[in-house]
């Protein structure tokens, strides 16, 4: 469930640059990060 | 690089089977021994990757310049199914790739490097600014972990090193270890060339994790038949190793097995029951036809645990040659009667004709004790994950220096069954499905092993 998630997955701001411009997004990593 | 490594020629590629929509690969998470199984089951269909844009102008592998976004369509082994972003349901330009390969990458690889997306020729025009587009497709969607890439190096590292000496199965005599030294090692696979062998003797190949692979000084300590050279016998005397000798605390699962064993005999102390003795009846998988479980008798109890049996389908050898070590925790020997419970053929001792083989007589006739069955390892079955027709690379046992393609024909338990592809099942191999010699779809590629492909029988020349 969520609860699950938040403890295996953690939300990051990505940043993503296109031809266009930079920009970011909210995407979920998993906590490997650590 | 298939084209830097010549021993890579002639590599069995798995994509034309993975298109197969039968196809099923064993998970990597099934493989304890396998790089980034702990990581796997964080490895998702759904999620969004970086990865190089083969559908551009002037695209080559000398020059890989541009990436863009890819879902993770499905996921086989280390392969995934990957498709661009902004194809939609257009499966024109799907594509399998190895998710440890260094051309895959989290998403936010490419803007930290200061690269930008460019988006596939196919859809470039379909929409004027990607921002939009981008950013709907990727806002709450998941992605690999930032230090994938390094996770995945470091879990390719060994234990071991080149140089270093260790005690390993004779090939040319299995009931004794020789000295050799580790020559090569390839994805925790290691080479070793035996102590005073010809030049043209190939040595042995076996995983680091082998049961057939032991730290200096075992055979001594264990009351193992060693070959090594005099000066190396004085040090297992002595207890003084040199550098190059690779100690106990290289062997972390052998450390665990002696842990086991303690636990076992306190248990069987405390019970009042014995152990292993000589004698004793059991059924083992046949060390020279791992096809086949036979017959066995404990000819003698090493210490630590350790026993040879001996495989009662050959005539018995006069040297003694034909005895076999196993740790009496192996999931490859079995109590009496294993066989018979899990409709598996047994192959009898010499002289009997399968089915008119019977224990109880035999057991009387030979006038010997059957091994009880809570003395064997077989009745703890893991979640191992492991189903009948899933997919896998196997190392052929018999010639350990080849991984080949293969697949899981039978599951009793926690025992495989692994069937050669293109190959008759007199080659299959019993195998526990904790067996550092099974490798996960991908893996060689993943380590840069040559994958041996199915046997393909050619038609008779006319």
């Amino acid at each position: 469930g969520t609860e699950t998630k938040a403890r295996k997955w953690e939300q990051k701001q990505v940043q993503i640059k296109t031809l266009e411009g930079e920009f970011s997004v909210t995407m979920w990593a998993s906590g490997t990060d650590d | 690089d298939k084209k830097s490594c010549p021993d890579l020629a002639g590599t069995f590629e798995w994509d034309s089977s993975l298109n197969d929509p039968a196809f099923v690969a064993a998970p990597v998470s099934c493989f304890q021994h396998a790089p980034m199984a702990d990581n796997w089951d964080n490895i998702t269909v759904g999620m969004k990757v970086e990865v190089q844009n083969t559908d551009c102008d002037n695209f080559s592998e000398d020059f890989p310049d541009s990436f863009w976004v890819a879902t993770v369509l499905k996921i086989q082994g280390y392969k995934a199914l990957l498709r661009y972003e902004g194809f939609g349901q257009n499966s024109s330009k799907d594509f399998w790739v190895n998710l440890c390969s260094s051309i895959v990458h989290h998403v936010g690889w490419c803007a930290i490097r200061g690269r930008p997306l460019i988006p596939p020729k196919t859809v470039e025009h379909k929409y004027t600014d990607w921002k939009d587009f981008l950013v709907k497709r990727l806002t709450g969607a998941r992605t690999l972990p930032s230090t994938f890439y390094n996770k995945v190096h470091e879990s390719l590292k060994s234990r071991f090193r080149c140089g270093l000496n260790v005690e390993v199965v004779d090939k040319n005599r299995i009931s004794q270890v020789k000295v050799a030294t580790i020559e090569k090692i390839i994805g925790k696979r290691i080479h070793v060339r035996y102590y005073e062998t010809d030049d043209d003797d190939n040595g042995f190949w076996c995983h680091e994790d082998s049961s057939l692979m032991h730290p200096v000084g075992w055979a001594h300590r264990v009351g193992h038949e060693i070959d090594a050279p005099p000066e190396y016998l004085d040090r297992c005397l002595s207890g003084v190793w040199d550098e190059d000798d690779a100690t106990e605390n290289l062997f972390p699962l052998q450390m665990r097995q002696k842990q086991q064993f303690n636990q076992i005999v306190s248990q069987l102390a405390t019970n009042k029951q014995t152990g292993f003795v000589e004698g004793m009846k059991v059924e083992a998988i046949d060390p020279l036809n791992l096809s086949s479980i036979c017959v066995a008798t404990v000819m003698k109890v090493l210490n630590e645990g350790y026993l040879m049996i001996r495989i009662e389908t050959y005539d018995a050898d006069i040297n003694c040659s034909d005895w076999f070590c196993y740790h009496q925790t192996s999931a490859c020997i079995f109590a009496p009667g294993f066989c018979e419970a899990n409709n598996i053929t047994l192959t009898p001792p010499k002289g009997f004709e399968i089915g008119a083989f019977n224990w109880n007589a035999y057991l009387q006739e030979t006038q010997s004790l059957a091994a009880p069955s809570f003395l064997f390892k077989q009745w703890e079955v893991p979640n191992h994950g492991f189903c009948q027709d899933m997919h896998l690379e196997a190392t052929d046992i018999m010639d350990p220096r080849l991984v080949c393609v293969a697949t899981i024909s039978r599951v009793v338990g926690r025992l495989l069954r692994v069937h050669f592809n293109g190959w008759e099942v007199e080659y299959d191999q019993w195998l526990d499905c904790s067996s550092p010699d099974l490798y996960p779809v991908g893996w060689c590629q993943l380590v840069s092993h040559k994958l041996e492909g199915p046997r393909v029988i050619s038609p008779p020349k006319v």
